[in-house]
């Protein structure tokens, strides 16, 4: 017999400036969604069928960004994408851009297990989510009144997030004479990024 | 960014990654997590899931990476987790998490904290934020 292991993550980069409370919401949430892993483990439960269970339950927690409390489009909606890998076989699933699929990991595995592919995006995987009969919701769902807010902030930094610090007023960076009109990624002027 | 690796009690790992992607993308945007062997990678060695800067997570192929250290210059996991951050993001922010088909968890990340638990059988069990 081999022995069990799980680890998980909510996200790296974070705000040096968190609130005490916050940093304390979020080991709750870990705790909580890792207690999960090990019980179903200790029960006997495969890694594919753990790693699933765990990050449907970070999905729907809204603290971390995926699933309810996902980060927000420029234009306020959310689009998620998930993927799931089974090293038995190294089986493999991923959507991207849904934005009414309650569990988007679970979607990814349906797509492993029930597709000819691998991976499915927006509208094809929106009309899969529904023929395996997923749970989908309004994508009001998914959007929460914080990242509203972040929206809001990020729109007057004029620059895009990929982590939870909270974005600076106008980067000095922003004025960087940089192209496209000054727009920022993670904090450095976007023309540092190869065109992606 | 959330995502999880597990070994189950027969040796094999798995990996799930999930993410609403970055605040203020343009629609239509697809980053790493749902690229395998980008954001998230599993084969009979290890497991991993990536979080941090798409971008560089892509270009890296950081997932795939671990497991290929692992496998062609015989690192062990934690050793593979290091390199891998180290080594392979260039200027990019990213952090992982990593089990090894032995029961090993593993960890690595470059930029300021990364919200992480992690549990063995043997009893041990982690949940932290920073370094």
């Amino acid at each position: 017999m081999a022995r069990w292991a799980i680890t998980i993550h909510g996200g790296a980069g974070v705000d040096p400036k968190l609130p005490e409370q916050s940093q304390e919401e979020a080991k709750r949430v870990l705790a909580r969604c890792l207690q999960i892993g090990v019980d179903a483990l200790r029960a006997g439960s495969s890694a594919l069928d753990v790693v699933e269970a765990v990050v449907r339950e970070l999905e729907t927690d809204p603290f971390f960004n995926s699933g309810r409390g996902s980060a927000l489009t420029r234009r306020g909606t959310v689009e998620m994408e998930a993927s799931i890998m089974d090293g038995r076989g190294r089986r493999c699933g991923a959507v991207s851009g849904v934005s009414t699929v309650k569990n988007p990991v679970s979607l990814a595995r349906r797509v492993m297990e029930n597709s000819p592919h691998s991976y499915l995006a927006f509208e094809g995987a929106e009309e899969f989510a529904r023929d395996q009969g997923l749970e989908t919701v309004d994508n009001s769902y998914f959007i929460t009144e914080d990242n509203i807010g972040m929206l809001k902030l990020a729109k007057e930094a004029n620059t895009i997030l990929f982590d939870y610090r909270i974005p600076d007023t106008c980067s000095a960076l922003a004025g960087a004479d940089n192209h496209k009109n000054g727009m920022v990624m993670n904090g450095l002027p976007i023309s540092i990024y190869a065109p992606e | 960014t959330v995502g999880c690796a597990v070994v189950d009690s027969n040796g094999f790992c798995a990996a799930a990654t999930s993410t609403g992607g970055l605040m203020n993308k343009m629609t239509g945007r697809i980053g790493d997590s749902p690229l395998i062997g980008s954001g998230t990678y599993a084969c009979d060695l290890c497991a991993v899931s990536c979080t941090g800067e798409g971008e560089a997570i892509i270009r890296s192929t950081l997932a795939r990476d671990v497991a290929a250290v692992m496998e062609y210059k015989g690192l062990a996991l934690q050793e593979a987790v290091d390199f891998c951050v180290k080594e392979r993001l260039d200027e990019g922010f990213a952090g992982l998490i990593a089990v090894s088909k032995t029961g090993e968890v593993a960890y690595g990340f470059n930029c300021t904290g990364m919200f992480r638990g992690c549990a063995t059988e043997d009893g041990f069990m982690e949940v932290g934020i920073w370094e």
